[in-house]
């Protein structure tokens, strides 16, 4: 099974 | 004073409608270049960022920077109740407390004014790099959106492949699986219409459809969708708007347990 990112892990938060 | 106008209501109706489905409030960014938003769904899985340049409207005005935070429902029912043709004009004083929507009529004969309360937000704005994606994809936007419908009967996930010979997209549950492939199409005669691929890499990722299908909400705004993809790093799907500016979707990948 696959398991869902979240986008903020991606980007840098300011 | 900031004053924003465009010729015809329909772009920004269209823009409203690509957001609402991911988008309760948002924070846009006003400056003398335009008007920004960037916004993450209430799950925070994808990112949506939002680009109006200033020389993309008929007339703008903007002396302050202005952060200016708006509840998208609302918002989205006040453009309902513009005609497509109509004038829009956003217009706010420095440190507004509301925003005023203007439209008029094209025969100059019918002027509705609607004023909405601003909201204050927290504004968390997230760093997105440059990136060279392993692979590029342009493709008609209704036929993704076409395609997102259908694998969604099929499962939760589709997961997207790409490689020198086209892309392809899969589903897979409980009732069975699906999968459309796409070859680049040789000739390009008609630009709308054409499948174009740039692949440095082969790649392959799988997304929640939830998230793809309301990014598919933007096809009324560009006849083409540009996919951009490289491993482990969100999916970039980005539609222009005309003259004026582009909206893009990222959307985190689902990964392996």
């Amino acid at each position: 099974s696959k398991s869902q990112m979240g986008i903020a892990s991606y980007f840098k938060v300011h | 004073m900031f004053e924003a106008r465009l010729a015809q209501s329909a772009i920004l109706k269209k823009v409203l409608e690509a957001v609402k489905d991911l988008l309760t409030e948002a924070t846009f960014e006003c400056s003398d270049s335009g008007i920004q938003v960037q916004a993450m769904d209430n799950a925070h899985v994808s990112l949506v960022s939002l680009n109006l340049r200033s020389d993309g409207f008929d007339k703008y005005r903007c002396d302050r920077n202005l952060s200016m935070g708006m509840n998208i429902g609302t918002m989205t029912k006040i453009l309902r109740c513009a005609s497509s043709e109509d004038t829009v004009t956003l217009r706010a004083v420095d440190s507004p407390d509301n925003i005023i929507f203007i439209f008029e009529s094209q025969n100059k004969e019918k002027l509705a004014e609607y004023e909405m309360k601003l909201i204050n937000m927290d504004l968390e704005h997230l760093g997105i790099p440059e990136t060279m994606y392993s692979c590029v994809v342009k493709m008609p936007s209704q036929e993704f959106a076409r395609i997102c419908r259908d694998l969604s009967q099929f499962g939760e996930a589709i997961t997207i492949a790409c490689s020198k010979e086209g892309i392809k997209f899969s589903a897979a549950g409980d009732y069975g699986n699906a999968n459309v492939k796409l070859a680049q199409t040789a000739d390009s005669d008609k630009e709308e219409e054409a499948v174009l691929i740039d692949m440095q890499e082969p790649v392959k990722l799988t997304f929640a459809c939830r998230y793809l299908n309301s990014f598919v909400k933007a096809t009324p705004l560009c006849a083409q969708v540009k996919l951009s993809m490289s491993s482990d790093v969100p999916l970039v799907c980005e539609y222009q708007i005309g003259e004026i500016g582009h909206i893009r979707y990222y959307l985190a990948p689902k990964i392996d347990d």
